[in-house]
């Protein structure tokens, strides 16, 4: 950067000198010309990589859809392969690659050239594109007011993000497993963690399925004040129309836009960080990695809206490593791990004020998934 | 990257009874593409 920097100015210099001059100072200046930065290079060639392997794997997937195949658990050696590979390294290293300011008059070339590889929409790109100084800052852009409408029926949930329906479904039973593809699945307590409310519910959804009298408020001395938030609306709830535990997964293609909104009115109560590995999310991934879900990084936002319990969880990939939270800037995420071997208990943090938590409206910005 | 959504949602007790509960309803399909803001599921009172 500081080099091009350098660059431009000799350039522009050269340019405007004319004259006598101008033979020896155009040569030179046309030789800067070529002289792209490494980084820009690798970019390039990585997004033509990268294009072509989307586009290979998009009809396979879209060919075995059309013969109703349905994807299966199917482990590989490719699959092993990855957890050799300092996943998390590359990712950074990914990250500082496309955080490299971009000349300004390549800036349009390179985000149309994303775009055009990964299909992305550049007309709903807030800015115009020689304001994102460079592919990462892209990346996480905004959308142009009025490029989404938020279904305001008060009686409906709403996608949290841009991106495809992989799974979604209702977790019944103690277990509430989510399947992965066919024939793997994992639980949803392994994804929120294991301090999560969420057992507790579907412990009393299944007592409550099988009419059984219970009594939720034995341990509530034992419990914290954001457990007994989630836990009192469900004990004043025993009376009033049942609830079922859901659950959705929406995969994020490298093209989509990557901002999380809220899906609903909700109270943010806590936040959850698990550091973990960065495999891909792709579709393969899902079929050949194990236990792909609740092994990568995630940050988990838990509360509480009008019908419960609420859990969002922003799981990072390869490309895509850091989580960015609004609500909490402070938090960093795709840090270099300090234990390799043992994984680490979730960084867990409660939001004040006590009870209430952070407050959340329909469609407000909650995250941003940066490369890197 | 993905986003996963764990959530409580309103069911009808007599629908659950027979083990097919659902006075939510997801209207998407899978493997569908959806946006931001767009529906995912709804219920009613």
């Amino acid at each position: 950067t500081t080099f091009l920097r350098k660059v431009q100015p000799t350039q522009a210099r050269a340019y405007a000198g004319g004259g006598g001059a101008s033979g020896s100072n155009g040569s030179r200046s046309e030789g800067n010309s070529f002289l792209v930065p490494g980084a820009t290079v690798a970019t390039i060639l990585m997004l033509g990589a990268l294009h072509a392997r989307h586009i290979y794997e998009d009809k396979k997937i879209e060919e075995a859809r059309e013969k109703g195949v349905e994807l299966e658990f199917h482990p590989d050696v490719k699959a092993s392969f990855l957890r050799l590979l300092p996943l998390r390294s590359i990712s950074r290293l990914w990250g500082s690659l496309t955080s490299v300011e971009l000349p300004i008059w390549l800036r349009p070339y390179m985000y149309k050239a994303w775009a055009r590889a990964f299909h992305s929409n550049l007309e709903e790109v807030g800015l115009p594109l020689e304001e994102y100084a460079s592919l990462r800052e892209f990346f996480v852009h905004t959308l142009k007011e009025g490029s989404r409408t938020i279904d305001s029926d008060p009686y409906c949930l709403v996608s949290p993000v841009d991106g495809i329906v992989l799974r979604f479904g209702e977790l019944r039973g103690t277990g509430a497993m989510i399947e992965q593809v066919k024939g793997f699945s994992y639980s949803a307590s392994s994804l929120l963690g294991a301090s999560s409310f969420l057992p507790m519910i579907t412990a009393e959804y299944a007592r409550e399925e099988n009419g059984e009298e219970e009594n939720t408020l034995r341990d509530e001395t034992k419990r914290s004040w954001w457990r007994i938030s989630l836990a009192s609306p469900k004990v004043r709830e025993m009376a009033s129309p049942m609830k079922g535990l859901f659950y959705c997964v929406i995969y994020l293609k490298p093209g989509d836009y990557h901002r999380v909104h809220s899906p609903v009115d909700w109270n943010v109560l806590v936040r959850r960080h698990f550091t973990g590995h960065l495999f891909p999310m792709n579709e393969r991934a899902a079929r050949t990695i194990r236990n792909l879900y609740i092994e990568n990084e995630r940050v988990v936002l838990e509360g509480q809206w009008r019908e419960g319990f609420i859990a969002l969880a922003a799981i990072g990939a390869t490309n895509i490593g850091s989580i960015e939270l609004y609500m909490e800037p402070t938090l960093r995420t795709n840090q270099p791990r300090k234990k390799l071997l043992h994984p680490l208990p979730p960084d867990e943090r409660v939001y004040e004020p006590e009870g209430i938590g952070i407050m959340l409206k329909k469609g407000d910005e909650i995250a941003g998934f940066n490369m890197g | 990257s993905t986003v996963v959504l764990v959530f409580q949602a309103p069911i009808s007790k007599a629908a659950s009874e027979k083990g097919n509960s659902s006075e939510f309803k997801f209207c998407v399909k899978r493997g569908e593409r959806i946006r931001m803001g767009e529906a995912l599921g709804k219920w009613h009172e």
